[in-house]
């Protein structure tokens, strides 16, 4: 990407400390729509040969070629493993693309283009050919944990939810955590709905999307000279002409279909009023306007997102195309022209985009999910030459522009395997919770559930800070069998899972799994309430060190929180030590969350994770 | 995916893979197949079989014949080879 890693302070060349040697043996298993091989992004050039534990191999199919940066590739469809829509070279090259200076989409979003990891190897496993099938995505899975990948993105999902031995990605995450490697998982794309969630299980990391502090903006310039501000990925240079505006009601077909021909819905249009004007819309339906004939489109659109389209758009917020109106109607021939977009710095950032999926988790109440945040707007990538960019157009280019948390989950694949290369003897949960309890804090931002930590986990991902987190909450094989036996698995089931004897003698409720975040699902709003969790931290950050924890209510909890003990001596390296924080507290608001954070500080490291209770 | 013939396409998960050394995933899957089918009938039914890092099988059966692997020793979960969607 060409920008959100330097927002994370991931910056490029010596700017970042790295481990170029580790780095090198890092292997991401990227589960996706293929990848294109060709790509700068995946040049092999100053790489040596794979790293002796790769144990895969090259089946991307005729006229398919691996060398030693994109290392592995298989397909499971008929064809090969290229990537057709560029969605697959898009989220490799965000975790682990090479440095490629000078790229941008058509000049847009200009700079030097990098994954988190670029000295990395990649394996591609195409599981997506339009559509992403268990049977394809398991027998990528039991490849790829095979194969001896370090670290797997997976920006796929569903928007049903299952139980988690019918969920082929919790399934294949299970397998890949007992032999060590973390699971990075996309949230979703249907939010703001709540409970929209799908990836759900505790031993994924579950990543939803935010803003950066770079957006793209598309200026609108009328006949009368005013300028307005509208959001929209434009490519498209008008040069500053102006064409005429065309209403959509103004072009209906007929005069019933007036109030549709608003909206710009295509059987109410007559294209010949349409063709060579800019059309405006009430809805953002810029397909219309192309197939219309339309130069342009001018739409009514306050989403928080924009997609790339074939043609000059720009979508206004509602008081802003209020006014474009007011233009058009009171003007004598009301014209505009739609600029090509421009980058502005979005002082906002970061803040969890509407599309992102929200908790809570309905398989696993007691589990908050998704567990982190990071970049999934507007994010400059690689791009395979088989994909088009505008509808039937034929152009094809090296970058594209995408938006979805399949962007932010690639970005957060990245940072673990960074995290990896400075200690690659950690445990999946203890990469996981060290990128947890080190993000940054983001705030509700309105009064409802769905801006909550419900839409962004423990905060916001950071890189640097996640490589150095002072402590760390281990989940160990034994201790995901003991939830699984807490979450009323019988001890059958359990043992033919995990490949153990399992009595299930010892079970562990989800609130008590060492998990880095705490939440719990109480029965009732109107009652009192006392939930205690019990977690155990391991030292990482130095010998002889003390955390003394402290405890921030979000503004507005109602709620007592009690730490005990309230200081931890550390000793040594990888020393262990158990804590219990007893939430207590009566009247939940039951439309909202009560949150606090726990942080455990020794002066350098700020260990923080969310604790939240929820009713209903 | 219905095949006309009321088969469905099923994933058979049947968890970790057996540490006993002559363990062969793949002659298991095809004999609970038979098992459940009948020789005469296997022709197209095993689509995949899960055998490096975990065990497990899909394969096209019938709702009833879908009750039968459920219920079998060994198997944790049978559930329908559903579609997901990039993000």
């Amino acid at each position: 990407t060409t920008a959100s890693w330097d927002f994370m302070g991931l910056k490029e060349g010596k700017g970042t400390k790295r481990n170029p040697s580790v780095e090198s043996e890092t292997i991401i298993g990227v589960l996706d729509g293929g990848i294109w091989p060709e790509s700068e992004s995946f040049s092999d050039k100053g790489f040596g040969p794979p790293p002796k534990k790769w144990k895969g191999a090259c089946a991307g199919g005729e006229n398919f070629t691996c060398n030693n940066k994109l290392i592995g590739a298989r397909h499971y469809s008929p064809g090969d493993a290229r990537d057709s829509s560029g969605h697959g070279t898009h989220t490799a090259s965000i975790a682990a693309g090479n440095a490629v200076p000078n790229a941008s989409f058509f000049g847009l979003g200009y700079g030097t283009m990098r994954g988190a990891v670029p000295a990395s190897r990649i394996a591609a496993y195409r599981v997506c050919a339009g559509e992403c099938r268990d049977d394809i995505l398991l027998s990528a899975f039991d490849d790829a944990i095979a194969d001896g990948v370090d670290i797997i993105t997976i920006s796929v999902g569903s928007i049903d939810v299952y139980p988690l031995e019918e969920d082929p990605i919790a399934i294949g995450a299970f397998h890949a955590m007992s032999k060590g490697i973390l699971t990075v998982n996309a949230a979703g794309n249907t939010g703001p709905n709540i409970a929209s969630v799908t990836s759900l299980a505790p031993w994924m990391l579950t990543v939803a999307a935010s803003t950066t502090n770079r957006v793209f903006v598309t200026k609108v310039v009328l006949g009368d000279g005013k300028t307005l501000v509208g959001r929209s990925v434009n490519v498209f240079d008008l040069k500053g002409k102006k064409f005429p505006l065309v209403y959509g009601k103004s072009a209906a077909s007929s005069a019933s279909n007036a109030t549709c021909a608003e909206d710009c819905m295509p059987d109410c249009l007559d294209a010949s009023l349409v063709k060579g004007k800019i059309l405006v819309c009430n809805i953002s339906f810029p397909y219309v306007a192309y197939t219309k004939g339309a130069v342009g489109a001018i739409v009514k659109d306050g989403s928080d997102w924009a997609q790339m389209e074939g043609l000059p758009v720009s979508g206004l917020e509602e008081d802003d195309f209020e006014s474009f109106l007011s233009y058009i109607n009171s003007a004598k021939s009301p014209e505009a022209s739609v600029l090509k977009s421009e980058t502005i710095y979005n002082q906002t950032a970061p803040k969890v985009l509407s599309f992102s999926s929200r908790g809570p988790n309905i398989i696993v109440p007691d589990i908050l999910k998704p567990d982190i945040t990071a970049p999934g707007l507007e994010i400059v990538a690689a791009n395979s030459l088989k994909a088009l960019p505008f509808y039937d157009d034929t152009t094809h280019v090296k970058y594209s522009v995408e938006s979805g948390t399949s962007m932010s989950c690639p970005h957060v694949a990245g940072v673990a395997a960074y995290v990896k290369t400075f200690h690659p003897e950690w445990s999946p949960s203890m990469i996981k919770s060290a990128i947890m309890t080190t993000a940054w804090s983001m705030n509700a931002t309105q009064t409802d559930y769905a801006s909550t930590e419900f839409a962004y986990g423990s905060g916001h991902v950071d890189p640097i800070a996640a490589s150095n987190p002072g402590l760390v909450y281990d989940i160990t094989k034994a201790d995901y069998m003991a939830f699984l036996c807490g979450m009323n698995y019988n001890a059958t089931t359990v043992k033919l899972i995990s490949g153990e004897a399992v009595t299930c003698t010892e079970k562990i409720l989800p609130r008590d799994l060492n998990y880095p975040s705490m939440s719990a699902k109480l029965s009732g709003s109107n009652v009192s309430f006392t939930v205690t969790f019990k977690r155990t931290v391991t030292n990482v950050g130095g010998s002889n060190s003390t955390y003394k924890s402290k405890v921030v209510l979000t503004h507005g909890a109602k709620l007592n929180v009690m730490v005990s003990p309230r200081v931890l001596y550390m000793k040594s390296m990888n020393e262990k030590q158990s804590f219990t924080v007893t939430v207590s507290g009566r009247g939940l608001d039951p439309k909202m969350p009560s949150s606090a954070s726990l942080i455990w500080s020794d002066g350098t490291h700020n260990v923080r994770s969310p604790i939240v209770i929820y009713a209903g | 995916t219905h095949d006309g013939q009321d088969k469905q396409e099923y994933i058979v998960y049947m968890g970790s893979l057996p540490s006993q050394a002559d363990y062969a995933p793949m002659s298991h899957h095809m004999s609970i197949l038979q098992e459940i089918v009948g020789e005469s009938l296997m022709e197209g039914r095993l689509l995949r079989s899960y055998k490096r890092s975990f065990n497990g099988f899909a394969a096209r059966l019938t709702d009833s014949e879908r009750e039968q692997v459920a219920g079998m020793e060994g198997v944790v979960s049978v559930f329908p080879n559903k579609k997901l969607k990039l993000q």
